[in-house]
């Protein structure tokens, strides 16, 4: 259960004032399927690194699981990361000099998991995006969508309750598209809560609900 | 005018050959606007990287205005990529330390204009993709969209007479997808050369042609 009460996130450049987010309130529910939409700029990112717990907010309350996410210490905070929700970032944040499979079996290291079960799982997570033919390619030497699918593998090898996705086709055909999609509503319906922000409209209706974003703030006229 | 004869691109990884082009023959008029659509990992960003002379080919041809590509030297490829050419890449290449402004000025530094007239046709870029309020932000301090447009606007600063666009509405919700491709049809209608490759057939079929790379080939059936 994730609940936002009145988030802000002001950036102050010099004199000037951006208020990335202003005054966001929402519930997500256990299990649920939630579409992100709104202009380039609106803030969409910026919510999703909050609930992601990788950017606190200016004020407003972040409860997460019924605690309160800006009085967790560091490492839980750490763990809340690390055990409980699968990111795809917008501009996938692969390490450079690490391979496809490296990069995805990375969140297993973090579990402790032995070295011949992290290779099996993140192998397997390589191939529901298509890419066993890839596995130890450095993302430099991977197409765009490549390395989109190997973020997105690697979100999912931990197998998180919640996956927060920014943007997870925009560097994708169609077909491609289709595929992570699959994916991601299969597990959705196994249970895992989905937060995904998407340009696509054809993507936001596959989510059961769906809220706008514009300059900061959700849209009213219609149920958040 | 652009002609490739044959183009191929292999890569050695250890043993293993992949044949990221596998034989592409394809002439580009002047003042044509060229779709290039197929999967992800088929080849569309190689062969965009050689025909923006930043990639060679690993053997066949490649004409550019006239001149073998492979026999020009080192000051005219610089020459040719610089006025020529207007490149808007996938993930965008931006200098991380300088602002919108600054990466927009770079190609006209090259040019030797003067810090005023510079200045003046970086904003009047920056206000063609809308980001007139955010001409002072780093690209850490830019959401993915705004990142992308200031890679655009980069790409049209310097006039030039051919603009590759790989993927340069990916990040981009409708209204903003819309604005961009406003501008480079304009472009296109006032005799430019436009190449660009989308993943969106919206956006494809703003092209009088569109060619499909498959597995480093042109699909055949179909005039290319
Ligand atoms: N570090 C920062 N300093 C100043 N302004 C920032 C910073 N980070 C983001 N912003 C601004 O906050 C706003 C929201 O950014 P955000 O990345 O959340 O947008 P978004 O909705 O994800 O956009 P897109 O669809 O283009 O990815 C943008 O206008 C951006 O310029
Ligand atoms: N340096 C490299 N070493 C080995 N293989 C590479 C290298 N660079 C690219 N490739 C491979 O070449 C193929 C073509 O890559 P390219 O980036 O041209 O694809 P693309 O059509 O642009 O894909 P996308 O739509 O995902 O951006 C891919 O399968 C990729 O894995
Ligand atoms: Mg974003
Ligand atoms: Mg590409």
């Amino acid at each position: 259960m994730i609940q936002l009460e009145n988030i802000r996130k002001t950036y102050k450049m010099g004199e000037i004032e951006v208020h990335a987010l202003d005054g966001i309130s929402l519930v997500i529910s256990q299990g649920e399927a939630l579409a992100i939409v709104g202009p380039s700029g609106s803030g969409k990112s910026t919510l999703m690194n909050i609930i992601g717990c990788l950017d606190t907010p200016t004020s407003g309350n972040y409860i997460l699981n019924g605690r309160e996410v800006s009085r967790l210490s560091k490492n839980e905070l750490a763990e809340a990361r690390n055990t409980q929700i699968g990111f795809i970032f917008q501009s996938y944040n692969l390490l450079p000099r690490q391979t496809a499979l490296e990069n995805v079996e990375l969140p297993l290291i973090y579990r402790g998991l032995p070295g011949k079960i992290r290779r099996e799982y993140a192998v397997a997570a390589l191939e529901m995006v298509g890419l066993t033919g890839r596995l130890h390619h450095r993302p430099t030497e991977l197409s765009g969508g490549q390395q989109q699918r190997v973020a997105i593998a690697r979100a999912l090898v931990g197998d998180s309750p919640v996956i927060l996705a920014d943007e997870p086709t925009g560097n994708l055909d169609s077909a491609s598209g289709r595929e992570v999609m699959n994916v991601l509503t299969k597990l959705h319906s196994q249970g895992k809560t989905l937060v995904l922000i998407t340009h696509d409209p054809n993507v936001a209706k596959l989510c059961e609900r769906q809220v706008r974003i514009i300059d900061g703030r959700l849209e009213t006229g219609g149920a958040n």
